[in-house]
Formats: structure tokens, C-alpha cells, sequence
């Protein structure tokens, strides 16, 4: 599990039976007290289908209870969308429109113990704006082969000789995860689990996509992998809001030397951990970018419609998967692609 | 303005500490992904009075104006895993970005 704590943003991603949404109340009381922050921009809440629904609990139970959960804290400003094939490898998102004065079941009041602790203080860095791009990518992996899933089991003796976050050095190393994008721009933190099981964490250059310290070099960003490799519930993630150099014609690439394209990231992700089955969301926002910028142009080599579908195509993972389900939607300010894939 | 249904009851929300959250059976890989953005860009951060903020933070959050540690990121990490503990995780270690805070976690 992971979070992201940004100046204006917070991204909490946690698996397991974790109860990841009763953290978002206390996370907008911090907000309040510790920035005064009273509304919030916009909420997004997405998971794909549990293997395992029974076994989750609180709001977690359903899906329904989940939108029942959000819409209690932003009212109507909240949709639901379910994604993808029901009966397979489906993707939930609930997401709020923008400015919403969020609501708390209960008198917000933190323990005076933790409003008394003294705030961190670190030598103050220049935040220097270039322009935004808010791009997510999501690739979520189910089915892994055996070999793929192999790395992430440990002996007893690994164990109990090796610390959790040594262990997850060599992975990364083993694997290729410390050289998805460019070394030395790439700060890695990564943990194997006893007896099994992989997290990792990475701040790509300065961190957020919207801003750089140095004039004409490329904003920075994240990515996180969680992976859970067990046989018969091998599951594996990857996420990433890294701006990535763009094939098209028609759009100037932003400078991003030595990192992968988009399509090349994807290839290198499942090439890592090779699922039988995935499913790619990318999530770009459309008002904020200013440029044109669609989800479906960044994904493929044109602006115009047709054509950023066709990249984002049946052959984006070569001959070795065929796409099930290519789905997009407009949201207010955000473009998504998703799609779903099938190795043959 | 947005019309907010009636508030929940809180016990209608809150699993109690004693109920079995982890138990032996396999592990739940998909996560569960949460994202709240308080203003749309980093560069965008609201204006917040100072008479908003609680105690002594007014004078520190002046103070840092325009600093690296402003916004959610002047938040202490104690604050977080009391949050976090609510959600059932524990902060394995942190990176700290430029303009991000990383924090790995348990589960």
C-alpha cells in the first residue's frame, strides 16, 4: 500500500482488507486544521472487482455501500460509473465534480495531541510552474505466469537474514523495476514481504508533473507497484502520473529525454510481470492541460479520434494479447481510456 | 449549493477496533484508490486566512509562505499514521520528493 502527500493532493492506495475510505474523513479534518482547507477540488475513489468481496469490510462490503459512503460526505456532486465487463475484469470510479464543501457525519475535532505536534521543517526549495499535465496511468494485472510470480516468493532464510526493503532492492534490481525510467532521475523505495509479496515506491525527478526546478527540464511525478504473486490470486499494479514523451505528429513532445513513451512503459510493465489478463486506465484532464491534450491523443500518434484508438489498439502489446474491450468516457475536465486485454 | 442527504450515524461506519480486519485466507490484491486534490494544481493552492488555521500553525504557515513545506505537506508524519490507522496500515519509510511525499505501507 502507498501514499502520496503533495501540497494540494493526497493518494491513498491500499489493498488487503484495509478500510482505505473511513481515512477520508480524517484526512479532510487534517486539511482543515493543519492547511484550512474547507473545500475540496475533486475526490476520486476507483478500485477494479475484488477476488475476495466477502471478505472485505465497513463500506468496502459493496460497492453500493462505497457510493453510499461518498455521497454522504459530497452530496450530489458525486457519479458512479462502473467500467468494463461485469462479469470479468470490471473498474469502479466514483468521482465528484469540482469545488465541493465535503460534509462530516460527526463534530470535526482532531485529538489536541496530534494539532500540538510540531510540523516538520526542512531548507525551503523554489517552485518554479511550467505547464501542467495531470496524466495518470494505471495498469492492473491479474493471472501472472509462474515464472513472473517467482521473484516475489522467499525462502525462510531470505527472510530472517534479509530486511524487508533489501529484499525489495533486489527485486527491483532483478526485475528491471529501478530502470523503468532514467537511474538518475529515479529515487526507489521498495519492500519484499514475508513470506511473499513486493511494494514499491518511486519519485521520478521532483515529484509532482506540474512543475520543475530547472529551466526546460521535465516535470516530475510517481510510480507505485504493489504485488501480490500467489498462485490463483496473482495480482500485480502499477501506477503513474510521470509525463512521458508523446509520439504524435502533430503535438511537440515535452522534453523528457531518456524516459519511455507511453506505449513502451506498458510494454516493459507487463513484459515484467506477465499477467493473463489486464486492464489499462489512463486518465488525463483535459481543462487543466489547456493544449488539447485528450486522453486519446496522448495515447497514440493523432489528436483526431479515430486515429488515437486505433493506437491504443488491439496491437499495443503485440501478438501476444487480444484487446477485449476498449471503453472511453468524457468527464467534466478529465478524458479516460480504459481497456481490457486477454494474453491468446 | 449541493444538496447533501442526511448525515450517516457514526457506528453505521465505523468497524469496531475488535473486528476481524486481517484473518488467515488469501490476500486481496486489487487496491483500493483514493485520491483527494484540495486545489487543481500545486501552483494553485488556495488562499487560506490565517485565522482559519489552528493554534499555533498561523505564524509557522505565514512563515512559509512560498516554501517547500506548505500545504498538506507541513502536516506531521504522526498526524498521517493516526489516519493511516484508521485504514489498517503502518508506515513502512518515507522518500521525500521535491514537491512529494512517498510513504510506503504495510498490507
Amino acid at each position: 500500500s502507498s501514499l502520496f502527500v503533495a501540497p494540494h493532493l493526497l493518494i491513498l492506495k491500499t489493498c488487503g482488507t484495509t478500510l482505505n475510505l473511513l481515512g477520508l474523513y480524517r484526512i479532510i479534518e487534517i486539511a482543515r486544521a493543519y492547511c484550512g482547507y474547507t473545500n475540496v477540488w475533486r475526490c476520486f475513489y476507483s478500485r477494479k472487482s475484488f477476488f475476495f468481496p466477502e471478505r472485505q469490510h465497513g463500506p468496502h462490503r459493496d460497492w453500493r455501500d462505497e457510493v453510499d459512503f461518498l455521497d454522504k460526505v459530497f452530496g450530489t456532486a458525486g457519479a458512479a460509473y462502473t467500467v468494463g465487463p461485469m462479469n470479468r475484469d470490471h473498474w469502479l470510479l466514483y468521482l465528484t465534480s469540482p469545488n465541493t464543501q465535503p460534509r462530516l457525519p460527526y463534530d470535526s475535532k482532531l485529538p489536541s495531541s496530534l494539532i500540538a505536534a510540531p510540523p516538520s521543517s526542512s531548507p525551503p526549495a523554489a517552485i518554479l510552474p511550467t505547464k501542467y499535465q495531470d496524466t495518470t496511468l494505471e495498469i492492473l494485472m491479474s493471472y501472472m505466469d509462474p515464472k513472473a510470480r517467482a521473484p516475489f516468493f522467499h525462502t525462510e532464510e531470505q527472510t530472517s537474514s534479509t530486511p524487508g526493503h533489501e529484499l525489495g532492492q533486489i527485486i527491483s534490481s532483478k526485475l528491471g523495476i529501478d530502470e523503468l525510467f532514467p537511474k538518475d532521475e529515479t529515487t526507489l523505495d521498495s519492500f519484499g514481504f514475508d513470506p511473499c509479496g513486493y511494494s514499491a515506491n518511486a519519485v521520478i525527478g521532483t515529484g509532482m508533473p506540474e512543475a520543475s526546478h530547472v529551466e526546460g527540464k521535465p516535470g516530475g511525478g510517481y510510480f507505485t507497484i504493489h504485488v501480490t504473486p500467489e498462485e490463483g490470486w496473482s495480482y500485480a499494479s502499477f501506477e503513474c502520473n510521470v509525463p512521458l514523451p508523446i509520439t504524435s505528429s502533430s503535438t511537440k513532445p515535452p522534453a523528457v529525454e531518456g524516459r519511455p513513451t507511453l506505449q513502451k512503459l506498458i510494454r516493459n510493465v507487463v513484459g515484467i510481470f506477465q499477467p493473463c489478463r489486464l486492464s489499462i486506465t489512463l486518465f488525463v484532464s483535459t481543462t487543466a492541460s489547456g493544449s488539447g491534450d485528450s486522453a486519446s491523443s496522448v495515447l497514440g500518434a493523432s489528436e483526431t479520434e479515430a486515429r488515437a484508438w486505433q493506437s491504443f489498439g488491439t496491437d499495443l502489446l503485440g501478438g501476444d494479447f487480444v484487446r477485449k474491450d476498449r471503453i472511453g468516457y468524457e468527464f467534466d475536465g478529465y478524458d479516460l481510456v480504459f481497456a481490457c486485454f486477454e494474453k491468446k | 449549493t449541493t444538496d447533501f442527504p442526511p448525515a450517516p450515524q457514526h457506528d453505521e461506519i465505523i468497524v469496531p477496533d475488535s473486528a476481524p480486519v486481517t484473518s488467515p485466507g488469501p490476500f486481496e490484491g486489487p487496491e483500493k484508490l483514493l485520491e483527494v486534490w484540495f486545489a487543481p494544481s500545486l501552483n494553485q493552492l488556495p488562499d487560506v486566512p490565517e485565522s482559519s488555521l489552528s493554534g499555533g500553525l498561523r505564524a509557522r504557515a505565514a512563515r512559509e509562505e512560498g516554501e517547500k513545506w506548505k500545504g498538506l505537506r507541513r502536516v506531521p508524519r504522526e498526524v498521517w499514521e493516526e489516519m493511516l490507522d484508521i485504514v489498517k496500515c503502518k508506515v513502512l519509510s518515507v522518500v521525500e520528493g521535491e514537491e512529494l511525499d512517498a510513504y510506503l505501507l504495510s498490507e
